[in-house]
């Protein structure tokens, strides 16, 4: 889905 | 992880060193836009955030302790250590045109109302532009030194590289971010000049020189 809950790229 | 998502962290992380070492050898930063390297910086700060939230993998977490580092090491030697050497005449592109939009449009365009999501939305934005003050001083002076125009390279290559891995990751991962994605494609497509000039010019040996 769109909500990313956590950024895994720098 | 993919290749394009290594190669454009290895591309990104060679272009913070070629600046900071070419600083620091040459000890003047003479055509460096001290303004788009304390963008940077800023883009870095509100983005790792997460480095006291989460922990993602060592390599997450080296990586943005390398980039917060050498960022503000590079701010410092601009505007402390070799300050006389700073350009401040052609470094004038006004970054609160910049800073003030992609505020507001962080706080309207999001993926998530928390605090920590939209500094992370601020930072995806204003990286998107953050190279436009040294765009700017460039077209001003009408020259770039060779090194300069190496670290805009590999600058424009890493979010370049990232659009390929955002590609990859969608075909393979089902995973995107339109945010990062669109963001990445204006990035991009700033570089797009510069890479014209620096293929027909700087890798023919020749001076990287705009028309007056």
């Amino acid at each position: 889905g769109m909500s990313v809950d956590e950024h895994d790229e720098l | 992880m993919n290749i394009f998502r290594l190669f454009g962290d290895l591309s990104h992380l060679a272009a913070i060193i070629i600046l900071l070492l070419k600083i620091w050898k040459s000890r003047s930063c003479a055509g460096i836009s001290g303004k788009s390297q304390i963008l940077f910086a800023i883009v870095f700060t509100t983005r790792y955030l997460d480095l006291l939230t989460s922990f993602i993998s060592l390599y997450n977490t080296s990586m943005k302790m390398i980039y917060i580092g050498c960022s503000y090491a590079t701010v410092y030697l601009i505007y402390a250590k070799f300050r006389a050497t700073y350009d401040g005449n052609h470094d004038s592109f006004r970054v609160e045109f910049l800073i003030v939009p992609v505020g507001g449009l962080a706080v309207l365009i999001n993926h998530d109302f928390s605090l920590l999501e939209i500094l992370w939305t601020f930072s995806i934005y204003l990286e998107s532009v953050a190279i436009l003050p040294q765009l700017f001083m460039i077209s001003k002076t009408g020259e770039a030194e060779t090194i300069t125009t190496h670290y805009l390279f590999c600058q424009g290559l890493y979010r370049a590289l990232y659009l390929i891995n955002w590609i990859w990751r969608f075909y393979f991962e089902g995973f995107f971010d339109m945010i990062a994605i669109v963001a990445g494609v204006v990035q991009t497509i700033l570089y797009c000049d510069f890479f014209y000039l620096y293929v027909t010019k700087v890798l023919k040996g020749k001076k990287l020189s705009l028309p007056a």
